[in-house]
């Protein structure tokens, strides 16, 4: 189903 | 030494939905806070330099650990009128905050203990979006919060000339539409929760205007301009079908 994804895995730390 | 003096403590209101507490990153350029909400759905970024507040006074490097939901109930029950100052000296563990109400000249003071915040760092790139539409915010929050009584997601759809912002649930479906003189470089279709707008656009006040940068594959952002920075809401695209 669709879900929301975790923003952390754009914004996490580098 | 640091102080600051902020005439727009709506703010505090418009993200105390979204984060409970945070660090306030305090620098000579001005305050800064960037979190994310409990789910990792929504991250707020805040940005207020340092010429929007009369006065402001920063003379070192201060993170400032503070519940929003505690500043919540100070900031309410002075009103919107009031003015809100922080001061902090050598000793980071507490802070002051004073509120002065200008219409009554009323003053309530308050040492607030620092806490301490095991908090993300988060990066957050440039990015270029497909879309980026700026439209009253007053617009913005009565779509968000007419179509939120009955629906729970909408999905945008940007032309050269419209946004529509539609929805559809159990009961049936609603669309709004409006005008907008923004560039696009293209058309574009996606699909945002309504929860999360309605939470965003209670910065409102805060802006005539609102600015949605809209990709299908990227954080959608939700922005409002204030005097000397701005208040910016990340929103996490779906994934998957």
């Amino acid at each position: 189903p669709a879900g929301q994804g975790s923003l952390l895995s754009y914004f996490g730390q580098k | 030494l640091f102080h600051a003096r902020f005439e727009q403590a709506g703010l505090v209101d418009a993200i105390k939905d979204l984060i409970q507490d945070s660090d306030f990153h305090c620098r000579d350029s001005g305050i800064a806070l960037r979190n994310m909400d409990n789910s990792q759905v929504a991250v707020v970024v805040i940005l207020l330099e340092a010429g929007g507040f009369l006065p402001y006074h920063c003379d070192r490097r201060l993170n400032l650990g503070i519940s929003l939901t505690s500043l919540t109930k100070i900031v309410h029950y002075a009103g919107d009128e009031a003015t809100l100052a922080l001061k902090a000296n050598d000793n980071p563990d507490t802070f002051n905050l004073v509120l002065e109400c200008l219409q009554t000249g009323c003053i309530i003071k308050y040492d607030i203990k620092s806490r301490d915040i095991d908090q993300e760092h988060l990066e957050i790139p440039k990015t270029d979006y497909a879309a980026t539409i700026t439209i009253p915010s007053a617009e913005f929050q009565r779509i968000c919060r007419n179509l939120s009584q009955l629906l729970e997601s909408v999905a945008n759809e940007a032309s050269e000339e419209r946004i529509k912002f539609s929805s559809s649930g159990d009961i049936g479906s609603g669309s709004a539409t409006l005008r907008h003189n923004s560039d696009l470089t293209g058309p574009i279709a996606l699909t945002i929760s309504l929860k999360y707008l309605v939470n965003f656009s209670k910065a409102t006040a805060l802006s005539y205007s609102v600015t949605l940068s809209l990709s299908s594959e990227v954080p959608q952002l939700v922005e409002y301009k204030v005097e000397s920075g701005f208040a910016r809401f990340y929103f996490a695209p779906q994934i998957g079908e």
